[in-house]
């Protein structure tokens, strides 16, 4: 009978494809600016206004680039102390896709509701 | 550093014990109780360790001030989780106590023997949290652990001066602390 292995056991590799990154899409908004306007920019308003930086006045997100969204991505490069430009250079998307904690940035406190 | 609107803390005379508990029915099964136990203890004692704050942890777990799980997806906060990296954790501000990691991240005890690309490091989570259950918001000095960010296999566990001077504004000052130059950050380093 072999003796019993005494090195350690292989650590478990796990591989994720770039692309399942949960914000790694975010990359095709590269250079964009006010007046830009490319498909699924309303996902890019969508982590604005769920960390804070934008509201949504009417419910209804277009995929343009528009002065609000210009204002949400100077004030999240000032809050995270990036160079302010209010357009999305390859810094800021860096910052984007990383992952990070769920507490916004600029934000009311999140509450646990008392029942 | 930043705070919450209001500015709330966990209003108890100095100096103060605050428990914590992890969840029985909300573990990640790849990774033992023990070694959990051990990340957090060393999380929590990087805070004490600079505020007349203690924590001690308890089997009581509907009792504890903080009360610490890791959940999938829908958890019913209203602040769902999102899979692989995005969001990692979220805690809520005092005097709430409750600290949620994502179950679908590859949470690492030890950098060295994990060696999945997208492993991220328990304990500096950890310390990142507690600090919102303290009453810190997110710093926008890159090298504090109270910045929102933080990448796959990287270790930012120690506080700065940054969340230091933040935590002891809302406490005081533990009375062994000694300022080491290694908590100073670099703030031009932003730009």
């Amino acid at each position: 009978r072999p003796p019993p292995e005494l090195a350690p056991s292989p650590a478990t590799v796990v591989t994720v494809k770039n692309g399942s990154y949960t914000w790694h899409g975010f990359q095709r908004f590269l250079g964009a600016r006010r007046g830009s306007r490319i498909s699924g920019m309303a996902e890019l308003k969508k982590y604005f206004n769920r960390f804070g930086y934008l509201g949504f006045q009417d419910g209804n997100v277009t995929d343009v680039f528009d002065t609000r969204l210009e204002s949400a991505v100077a004030a999240y490069q000032a809050k995270l102390g990036l160079p302010v430009t209010g357009r999305l250079d390859s810094e800021t998307l860096s910052q984007m896709m990383s992952p990070r904690c769920g507490m916004r940035d600029a934000m009311q406190p999140m509450h646990a509701a008392m029942h | 550093y930043v705070y919450f609107p209001g500015k709330p803390r966990w209003a108890r005379p100095i100096p103060m014990t605050l428990t914590y508990a992890f969840s029985p029915e909300n573990l990640v099964g790849y990774l033992s109780l023990e070694d959990i136990r051990g990340a957090f203890k060393l999380a929590f004692a990087r805070w004490a360790s600079v505020i007349p704050v203690s924590f001690s942890e308890t089997d009581t777990y509907s009792f504890a001030d903080i009360k610490i799980g890791f959940y999938r997806g829908d958890h019913g906060d209203g602040e769902p989780f999102d899979g692989v990296l995005g969001v990692l954790a979220h805690a809520f501000s005092p005097e709430s106590g409750k600290f949620h990691l994502d179950a679908a991240e590859t949470w690492a005890v030890d950098l060295e023997s994990e060696k999945s690309t997208v492993a991220i490091d328990l304990e500096s989570v950890a310390t990142h949290e507690i600090g919102h259950l303290l009453g810190l918001a997110h710093s926008p000095v890159k090298e504090s652990v109270m910045y929102p960010s933080l990448k796959p296999r990287a270790k930012k566990a120690d506080l700065k001066l940054d969340d230091i001077e933040a935590v002891q504004a809302l406490y005081g000052s533990n009375p062994n602390f000694k300022f080491a130059s290694s908590m100073e950050s670099d703030i031009s380093s932003n730009q």
